[in-house]
């Protein structure tokens, strides 16, 4: 990796950016939430925040335009020249540019706007070009597959060496298992990791999810600080750490999503993360209390979650009572909370999971899982949680 | 015996020209159109640009050179101001 000569970085830790002109290529939303993800590799990897602003004048100034665009270096048409950005510092300092001659998606075709962004970001915090040739900041452009992308080695060293690592928030700490057995040997650790690594559950009959959601159209079942993602593109099921995505995130006891709004929300302990269902990526002013929900300071830990499409509230579980808000009004609806079992017999005094599929609840209590359809107020079967896992 | 055709065609040489000009000369982005640069600086600034993409170092413009210069690139010139 290399740095600008006199080492040029930003001397405070929120960064604030403005997209003045876009690209017809995308829509808003689409080119908003690539740009929000590719500055979220880095504030993944250093203690640096980003905010988009949407008026006045931000430290980065981001346009699309294809030639001359206001500066000395006019873009060159299709190919050639895709972006470029200046270093850290005042006024023109940080400002990047994309040249609108090229075909911004997505995908692989034409110029995928993910990682050129995060290339020319690396500069805009200070990062020259690299030699390495699997490194970003590497000056020409090569299409690598962005679903789950993070910052190559040699760029978050890069980065790091001028910002510093970021270190992972401290969260609530989960509640202690009971003690175990002691240990035979006293200088060995009875628990390495503090939640096991779930991949031999996977198969159990005993199976018991911490949480469950759809994300537009994929299934996520988290257990112990992992999830199986169980896609309807890719075949099989993967089992993931969920701080290997979302590295602020040690686990998750509830998760649910609104896909009218594009999001899915975690919650950990007594805090709630909202990240964009289609970037993955965090929104910014994340995490929240969930007290701000309009739950009560009592409660600690949310048990489980599910928005319900045709009524448009989500359902929260904590105990054996339940909360209803409504996702339109954003508040909590009066009368709540209500006893579990009194509105909704047979699905068992306590939910560990919930999740909405193709029109039907799914409620997990233990390894059972109940599967609701709530316009009969019934339970249509009972499964067992294991059987989503392609066992 | 017939000449060799040049393997690296005018349009190509301007294009070299650009692409040190703009990505490897001393100062900064450089406009390519504002500057000319002499041989000696073209073959130094050539030999810089194969060395930093791992080209055979030959200082001379070949038909590998050539393809990495019409690649799609960041803007930001490679060598640190």
């Amino acid at each position: 990796y290399g740095h600008f000569a006199g080492k040029p970085k930003w001397q405070k830790r929120l960064i604030t950016y403005r997209i003045t002109q876009y690209t017809p290529d995308l829509t808003q939303s689409q080119v908003d939430a690539t740009i929000a993800q590719a500055f979220q590799l880095y504030s993944d990897v250093i203690p640096l925040d980003f905010k988009q602003v949407s008026s006045g004048t931000a430290d980065i100034m981001i346009l699309f335009k294809g030639g001359y665009h206001g500066d000395f270096y006019p873009f060159d048409g299709a190919g050639g020249v895709l972006a470029h950005a200046n270093s850290p510092g005042q006024n023109q300092g940080g400002d990047t540019h994309f040249d609108d001659d090229e075909t911004w998606t997505l995908t692989q075709r034409g110029v995928n706007l993910l990682l050129v962004a995060a290339h020319e970001f690396g500069h805009a915090l200070g990062l020259d070009h690299s030699r390495d040739r699997r490194a970003l900041m590497f000056p020409t452009y090569k299409y690598v597959n962005t679903n789950g992308y993070r910052l190559p080695d040699d760029d978050r060293r890069g980065v790091q060496a001028l910002y510093g690592s970021r270190t992972p928030v401290p969260t609530t700490p989960k509640p202690k298992p009971p003690p175990g057995p002691e240990p035979e040997d006293p200088t060995e650790d009875p628990n390495p990791d503090p939640l096991p690594n779930p991949r031999d559950e996977q198969c159990s009959r005993e199976l018991v999810f911490d949480a469950a959601t759809s994300i537009r159209g994929d299934l996520f079942f988290f257990k112990n600080g992992y999830y199986w993602r169980k896609s309807t593109t890719f075949q099989g099921i993967r089992l993931i750490k969920v701080n290997t995505k979302w590295p602020r995130i040690q686990y998750v006891d509830a998760a649910f999503e609104v896909p009218n709004k594009d999001a899915v929300y975690l919650f950990e302990g007594s805090q709630y993360w909202g990240i964009r269902a289609y970037a993955k990526t965090i929104i910014s002013g994340y995490p929240k209390s969930i007290t701000s929900l309009g739950l009560p300071s009592s409660v600690s830990k949310v048990d489980a979650a599910v928005y319900v499409p045709s009524t448009k509230k989500t359902l929260f579980f904590v105990n054996n009572q339940y909360w209803s808000y409504d996702e339109g009004r954003n508040q909590m609806d009066l009368g709540y909370p209500r006893s579990i079992t009194q509105d909704f017999p047979a699905i068992g005094s306590k939910v560990d999971a919930a999740f909405e599929n193709i029109g039907y609840l799914y409620f997990s209590s233990g390894p059972r899982q109940s599967e609701y359809y709530l316009p009969y107020k019934r339970v249509v079967r009972v499964l067992l949680n294991y059987g989503w896992l392609n066992c | 015996a017939p000449t060799i055709a040049p393997t690296i065609s005018p349009e190509e040489e301007d294009l070299a020209e650009g692409y040190l000009t703009q990505f490897y000369s001393d100062v900064g982005m450089k406009n390519s159109s504002t500057r000319t640069i002499k041989e000696n600086t073209f073959s130094q600034d050539l030999q810089a640009m194969q060395a930093f993409f791992g080209l055979e170092v030959t200082g001379v413009l070949n038909n590998e050179t050539v393809e990495v210069m019409k690649a799609p690139r960041c803007g930001v010139s490679d060598i640190s101001r």
